[in-house]
């Protein structure tokens, strides 16, 4: 009966993923090996394809003019994709929450703990959710849709060109594992119950929580991926390289915010990014 | 906390859209 709830819980977690997120790994791989038909990415390699792009990118995403801060979006070619990547994050953030929503016993955790497990843990979510777009040569933005390459992301100006190339040598060492939506589905959870983060409340039903998953996310390794010897364990060990990754990123953050002047955070990656570390 | 984080904590209570964000 206990293996039968733990396979109940992986199921209940992909059929969350799976009504969440927009863009699974099968529908991104799909994309990125030319087999999804008419499904074929405009892709970014210039600052003349960014341009066209611009349009797609904007229209698949809400864009930083919707927003309508009361000012003229800036000039900019890097600050200006900066901002359609932050709408898409702030998205992205709402989309895990509601993914956290659905774990069993989530919702009735403290309210300030819930608040702490999504601040600390949705950047790590974040990231590890770019590697299914991923691979050594590019990712795949604006849900599939545009396919930018990591040569056209290196050659940005300063730090733009070094945001997202830790997340290229992570994503090529993590998509190794070749773990489906499924196992994602359960990965994040883990994440996401994480007894850890500083400042949390009641941590006992925290960890209770992430035992469950845990031992979801174990069987579940077990029976889909029966030849992967000590898989769960490499799994667990990129909960590593994902902390380390969230606090450069915040720090390049706090650097732009410095250098850049007109610079504009989204509110929400505001709240999440403030004394986070 | 709550205070520091009202999107955040907006976001756990209901269901907010897109363009609410």
């Amino acid at each position: 009966p206990e293996a039968a709830d733990l396979r109940a819980l992986a199921r209940h977690l992909y059929e969350a993923y799976l009504k969440y997120f927009p863009l699974t790994k099968a529908k991104a791989r799909a994309i990125l090996s030319g087999k999804s038909g008419d499904n074929v990415p405009f892709v970014i390699h210039d600052i003349k394809s960014l341009m066209e792009g611009e349009q797609l990118i904007n229209n698949g995403q809400t864009s930083f003019q919707e927003h309508n801060i009361g000012s003229d979006p800036p000039d900019g070619v890097e600050l200006r994709f900066f901002y359609s990547c932050q709408s898409r994050s702030a998205e992205a953030v709402r989309e895990v929450t509601e993914f956290a929503k659905s774990i069993p016993g989530f919702v009735n955790l403290d309210l300030n703990d819930q608040v702490t497990l999504l601040k600390y843990g949705v950047i790590e979510v974040l990231i590890l959710m770019m590697s299914p777009l991923m691979n050594k040569d590019g990712t795949l933005i604006s849900y599939g849709q545009i396919f930018m390459t990591r040569e056209f992301l290196k050659s940005l100006r300063k730090p733009f060109c070094q945001m997202l190339e830790p997340k290229f040598d992570f994503s090529v060492k993590f998509n190794t594992l070749e773990l489906d939506d499924s196992d994602m589905a359960l990965f994040l959870a883990v994440i996401i119950l994480s007894g850890d983060r500083p400042g949390l409340l009641n941590v006992k039903p925290i960890e209770q929580l992430q035992e469950t998953v845990l031992h979801s996310l174990e069987l579940h390794l077990k029976i889909n991926h029966p030849d992967s010897l000590q898989l769960f364990a490499k799994v667990l060990q990129k909960m590593t390289d994902l902390r380390q990754m969230v606090t450069d990123h915040v720090q390049l953050i706090q650097l732009l915010k410095k250098t850049e002047v007109d610079m504009f955070l989204h509110p929400l990656l505001q709240e999440i990014m403030k004394d986070l570390y | 906390l709550k205070e520091k984080h009202k999107i955040l904590h907006r976001l756990l209570q209901n269901s907010t859209s897109p363009v609410e964000l």
